[in-house]
């Protein structure tokens, strides 16, 4: 018999300014996560029947950039995506362009399980959702106040802006978007892709 | 982004990402998350799921290549994750989360800082914001 591992993640490229209870609440709900993973670990669930309950968890919860509390498009909507894999065969299942399935990951999850394909997207993975009977809710139960002042400085800064929550003291924009860095890629300034 | 990794006591692997992508992005925009083998990878060897600027992440097929020098460099995870974030990412940031079959976890970023937690059997518990 093997030992179990486990580890979480709620994004990368964070605020040097984030307040001290953001902070908190990011490090309590992690811990959350990782023991509701660890108990579903202890009981014997397989690994991918975890990750999924993790990641649902994690969605659910509007603190982290996925599920309730997405990031928002030009538009001020909301289009998630997710992906899931089992290393156990090499299965796999993603989806993209969701606006209204509540848990993102267990679609995929579905996608790997319940379809012949890898990857649906947009208005076919939607239609793939409700075949399946998955849960949807309206666009705007994912879109919280804080993304969309988020979003009105990202659209100050004329930039695509890093996914930290800012704190509501400072209206400063990400470093990458103020300074313009010479760097290009795809044929774009390096700051057009500010880490989330 | 979220992700988690897991190996089970059987030695399986899996890895899950979620997301909302960037703000402000344009509508249609895929990113990295759902492109298995770059922002989401499980093998027989490890599971992994990366987070950060998804052109990056996907340019440099972050998650398969944890992956990959493993199995053909024979590095270990942490090794694995280390030269991946150093040689993988060009100017881009990002950051990954990965467990081995043999229970082992790992993680590295190139940024200010990814919110992250791991855990072993063995008792070993770590979440972090900071370097």
């Amino acid at each position: 018999m093997g030992r179990w591992a486990i580890a979480v993640h709620g994004g990368a490229g964070v605020d040097p300014n984030l307040p001290l209870e953001r902070q908190e609440a990011a490090t309590a709900l992690l811990t959350r996560c990782l023991n509701l993973g660890i108990s579903a670990l202890r009981s014997s669930l397989p690994a991918i029947d975890v990750v999924e309950l993790v990641v649902r968890e994690l969605e659910t919860d509007p603190l982290f950039n996925s599920g309730r509390g997405s990031a928002l498009t030009e538009k001020g909507t909301v289009e998630m995506e997710a992906s899931i894999m089992d290393g156990r065969g090499r299965r796999c299942g993603a989806v993209s362009g969701l606006t209204t399935v509540k848990n993102p990951i267990s679609l995929a999850r579905l996608v790997m399980d319940k379809s012949p394909h890898s990857y649906l997207a947009f208005s076919g993975a939607e239609d793939f959702a409700r075949q399946h009977g998955v849960e949807t809710v309206d666009n705007e139960y994912f879109i919280t106040e804080d993304n969309k002042g988020m979003l009105k400085l990202a659209k100050e800064a004329d930039s695509i802006l890093f996914d930290y929550r800012i704190p509501s003291t400072a209206f400063e924009t990400c470093g990458a978007a103020s300074t313009e860095s010479p760097i290009q890629m795809n044929g774009m300034p390096i700051s057009v892709y500010a880490p989330e | 982004t979220v992700g988690c990794v897991v190996a089970d006591t059987e030695g399986r692997c899996a890895a899950a990402t979620s997301t909302g992508g960037l703000m402000n992005k344009k509508v249609g925009r895929i990113g990295d998350s759902p492109l298995i083998g770059a922002g989401t990878y499980a093998g027989e060897v490890c599971g992994v799921s990366c987070t950060g600027e998804g052109e990056a992440i996907i340019r440099g097929t972050l998650a398969r290549d944890v992956a990959a020098v493993m199995e053909y460099k024979g590095l270990k995870l942490q090794e694995a994750v280390d030269f991946v974030i150093k040689e993988r990412l060009d100017e881009g940031k990002a950051g990954l989360i990965a467990v081995s079959s043999e229970g082992e976890v790992a993680y590295g970023f190139n940024c200010n800082g990814m919110f992250r937690g791991c855990a072993t059997e063995d008792g070993f518990m770590e979440v972090g914001i900071w370097e």
